[in-house]
């Protein structure tokens, strides 16, 4: 079922409505205690953001990749193993790959994706899967070089919560 | 078994 909030409105559009000029930190917060409060919470949930993430709306698309990143740090175990198969990776790969999704899709996008995947590589070398799915994605020339990552993805996950401004 | 079987189907997409 889906995620709502007292509105009756779905958590996750909240979380990543395009019509707000910057990611609502509260909004995500409220989305990832319900995706522990929920028992369907962690298997549902990546689906519900690899749906977002493939938005013609960059907007969009960029607010679902930083609720998925802050879910993978705080939505527990389940979570973050339904995102470290194959089968949700295969979502994210769709958005860069030129035979889906990734003639449509917007450098901003694409960027994003990449950096969050290196990421995952570097804070979850146990991924094998995670680690798989990026190193195709250089054979293939999808992915040309290691991102470098921003000053605060340098500290490992759970990465604190930003404040709201 | 069910677990086994969802591994044994987890592929990655063809690039």
């Amino acid at each position: 079922g889906r995620l709502k909030g007292k509105s009756g409105r779905g958590l996750g559009d909240k979380a990543t409505d395009p019509s707000m000029s910057e990611q609502d930190w509260s909004a995500i917060q409220n989305f990832c205690d319900q995706v522990n409060t929920d028992p369907n919470g962690p298997t549902h949930t990546p689906w519900l953001l690899a749906h977002k993430i493939q938005s013609p709306q960059e907007k969009e698309a960029l607010y679902a990749l930083t609720v998925l990143e802050m879910c993978v740090n705080h939505c527990g175990e389940k979570f973050h193993s339904e995102v470290a198969k194959f089968r949700f990776l295969n979502e994210l790969i769709k958005v860069l790959s030129p035979k889906y999704l990734g003639s449509w899709t917007t450098e901003k996008v694409k960027g994003r994706i990449i950096e969050i995947l290196y990421s995952w590589t570097v804070w979850f070398p146990e991924d094998i899967k995670i680690r798989d799915a990026y190193q195709m994605l250089k054979k293939q020339g999808i992915i040309k070089q290691d991102p470098k990552l921003p000053v605060d993805k340098i500290l490992p996950p759970p990465s604190p919560w930003p404040k709201s401004s | 078994l069910g677990e086994e079987s969802e591994e044994r189907d987890d592929h990655l997409l063809p690039m």
